[in-house]
């Protein structure tokens, strides 16, 4: 889970 | 999405306009570093390779395309359109941005979460963001010629990585588990060369105004 949500940015 | 997040991201598209802009109204790219627009064209195309496999928000994907459609055209026009390749400082933009990219492929392969395609593209993406924009600056060093168009860009470009600093600290604080090694330390590094140009460029503005 630590990587996914960083992926939310741009 | 918080505040720092959405300024953040409007402070990069608008960076990207101000260039798109000044490019195709005045029809001149002088004083921009072709080698740092492609290496943005590289770390979109790269990064963004989970459009078509992730989707977040139709903000996200709309941004996407957004951040992709601006680097390549504005490569296109530095390169391919005659009258803007002729402004162009190809004497002065030497910087060997491959060795950049190499460096950043090889240290994304040792150093990564995951070992997969995708995750290694990404890293790799972001790794090669954080010095892309050494080229220009390098240019900037070189001509001494800096318009007000080519300054608010690299301005708008460093206000749009201090913003996402906030943005992690805001998240940190309010999601629990957002830990984000690699992004934090690239995007620090990143916010670092433009603080330390912004520094020198202050300076130099500074003495030229004694001088008068």
């Amino acid at each position: 889970s630590s990587q996914s949500d960083s992926k939310d940015e741009l | 999405m918080n505040i720092f997040r959405l300024a953040g991201d409007m402070t990069h598209m608008f960076s990207v306009l101000v260039l798109l802009l000044k490019i195709h109204t005045i029809k001149s790219c002088a004083g921009v570093s072709v080698k740092t627009q492609e290496l943005y064209a590289i770390v979109f195309a790269t990064r963004y390779l989970d459009i078509f496999t992730s989707f977040v928000s139709i903000y996200n994907t709309f941004m996407k395309l957004v951040f992709l459609g601006s680097s390549f055209s504005i490569v296109w026009y530095m390169r391919y359109h005659k009258a803007v390749h002729r402004t162009y400082d190809r004497e002065q933009d030497t910087f060997r941005h491959w060795f950049l990219v190499l460096s950043c492929l090889l240290l994304a392969l040792l150093i990564h979460e995951k070992f997969t395609f995708l995750e290694v593209l990404w890293t790799f993406s972001l790794y090669l963001e954080a010095v892309a924009i050494l080229p220009q600056l390098v240019l900037l060093q070189r001509t001494r010629n800096i318009d007000n168009l080519t300054g608010q860009y690299i301005f708008l470009l460093g206000g749009y990585r201090g913003l996402y600093i906030l943005n992690w600290i805001y998240r940190y604080f309010t999601e629990p588990h957002f830990v984000h090694w690699i992004t934090w330390i690239t995007g620090l590094v990143q916010t670092l060369l433009y603080a330390d140009f912004f520094y020198y460029y202050f300076l130099s503005w500074k003495n030229n105004k004694k001088l008068n």
